[in-house]
């Protein structure tokens, strides 16, 4: 459910 | 990006910059554990991999590459500059003990079995705990400078506030991330007692000093 999204936070 | 995240980044960025600080200025790293220093560059070479395969903004790019340099600058203080202030004999945490459990861990639950997330994962794990040399420094010697408490409290804060950040995201873009979450709260908790003693003392302008 998050591996399509980019990382965003730090 | 909302002001939870925002402030909780600049105090991350403000607890370096204040142990960078405190090191050069005093020309010492007396009270600091190396061994600390040595899991936060860990932490950020192995999560910040994705520099060279993900571009999501300046911002976040300009922050890694912050946090990556300062803190092997800060490991070149330690190690090198100042190595003759060095308190190894108080920095005597055995971090295998937290390396080897965070390598297991990362390879138990992940979200994705790809080299990066591995990483990624085992770098979430390990930054909820690289604390806790420096934590063990301070119980051994039963002190700490009152910079190096500002230093601990900015950095305790900055996960703190990425929970507050969390919480906001699930609510405003149904954005959950379990992994995080779960290490971020087991991090702040590991602050809990310092955050006590820090309200209680530094900021009334005493020493920060372990009750006897």
């Amino acid at each position: 459910y998050l591996n399509d999204v980019p990382k965003d936070e730090l | 990006m909302n002001i939870f995240r925002l402030l909780g980044d600049i105090c991350h960025l403000v607890a370096i910059i204040v142990l960078l600080l405190k090191i050069w200025k005093t020309r010492s790293c007396a009270g600091i554990s190396g061994k600390s220093q040595i899991l936060f560059a860990l932490v950020y070479t192995t999560r910040y991999v994705d520099l060279f395969f993900t571009y999501v903004s300046l911002y976040n790019s300009v922050m890694k590459v912050i946090f990556l340099a300062s803190s092997y600058a800060t490991l070149y203080l330690i190690y090198v500059k100042f190595k003759a202030t060095y308190d190894f004999n108080h920095d005597t945490f055995r971090i295998e003990f937290l390396l080897i459990p965070c390598v297991i861990l990362s390879l138990l639950i992940t979200h994705d079995y790809s080299p990066v997330e591995l990483l990624w994962t085992f770098s979430i794990y390990l930054e909820a705990v690289a604390i806790l040399p420096q934590l063990f420094m301070v119980s051994k010697t039963g002190e700490a400078e009152t910079i190096t408490s500002h230093y601990l409290f900015a950095l305790g804060a900055y996960r703190a506030l990425y929970i507050v950040n969390w919480i906001y995201r699930y609510y405003t873009e149904s954005f959950i991330d379990g992994i995080a979450v779960v290490a971020g709260i087991i991090q702040t908790i590991l602050y809990a007692d310092f955050f006590y003693l820090y309200i209680t003392k530094v900021l009334k302008g005493k020493d920060f000093k372990l009750p006897a």
